[in-house]
């Protein structure tokens, strides 16, 4: 999977 | 947010105080990469900028401006305040090096081809290989301090434990960064000698010295 970005990480 | 996740923020913020620290109580910032440190500014700046277009919780609010202040404080405190003790001569690191492929990988490999994406992409590979100039200096130089050694323990821990973080949220939660996934394993290996050093040394009590 491509997977998706974790926009609430740091 | 889980406990990976926030003992990692709070390793990542005590490995920033704990440099701003040391350069402020000693006055000097010997043994220290500036360029390392406009790497991490740079790093910050890319990513942060997100700042201005969406709002997720305080928490990441005020972490992401800490983070981002004390970025340019240590670089202030490298480049002006402390310059006389800033030892150049020994950060000779060809950043070049790294900018170069690493602005072409997040051209090339993001999840979005869009101006934002591209510099949040570029934050994420960069601050994997950000601290080469800061041990290419210890190799060099074939020592460090041990404040700067617990300073590098702190930085590494922080990928360390996002690591474990994304592994809790593939389980629990279905999330999945490959971005952000390959570019922390890369972060943390390139942290796996220094650990090594750091156990068998610092710990009991020696200073970080490299056999010459």
């Amino acid at each position: 999977p491509n997977g998706k970005k974790m926009k609430d990480e740091l | 947010m889980n406990i990976f996740r926030l003992t990692g923020d709070l390793s990542h913020l005590a490995a920033i105080i704990i440099l701003l620290l040391k350069i402020w109580k000693t006055r000097s910032c010997a043994g220290i990469s500036g360029k390392s440190q406009i790497l991490f500014a740079l790093v910050f700046t890319t990513r942060y900028l997100d700042l201005f277009s969406s709002f997720i919780s305080l928490y990441n609010t005020v972490m992401k401006v800490i983070y981002i202040m004390c970025a340019y404080a240590t670089v202030y405190l490298i480049y002006g305040k402390f310059k006389a003790t800033y030892d150049g001569n020994h950060d000779t690191f060809r950043v070049e090096f790294l900018l170069i492929p690493v602005v072409l990988l997040a051209v090339l490999i993001n999840h979005a081809f869009a101006p934002m994406e591209i510099l949040w992409t570029f934050s994420i590979y960069l601050e994997s290989v950000a601290i080469l100039p800061q041990l290419f200096m210890i190799s060099k130089t074939g020592e460090a301090e041990t404040i700067t050694t617990h300073y590098l323990f702190f930085l590494g821990l922080y990928r360390t434990l996002y690591l474990f973080n994304w592994i809790w949220r593939f389980y629990f939660e279905g999330f999945f960064d490959l971005i952000a996934v390959v570019a922390g394993l890369v972060q943390t290996i390139l942290y796996c000698d220094f650990f090594y050093l750091y156990i068998t040394k610092v710990l009991k009590g020696k200073k970080l010295s490299l056999p010459a």
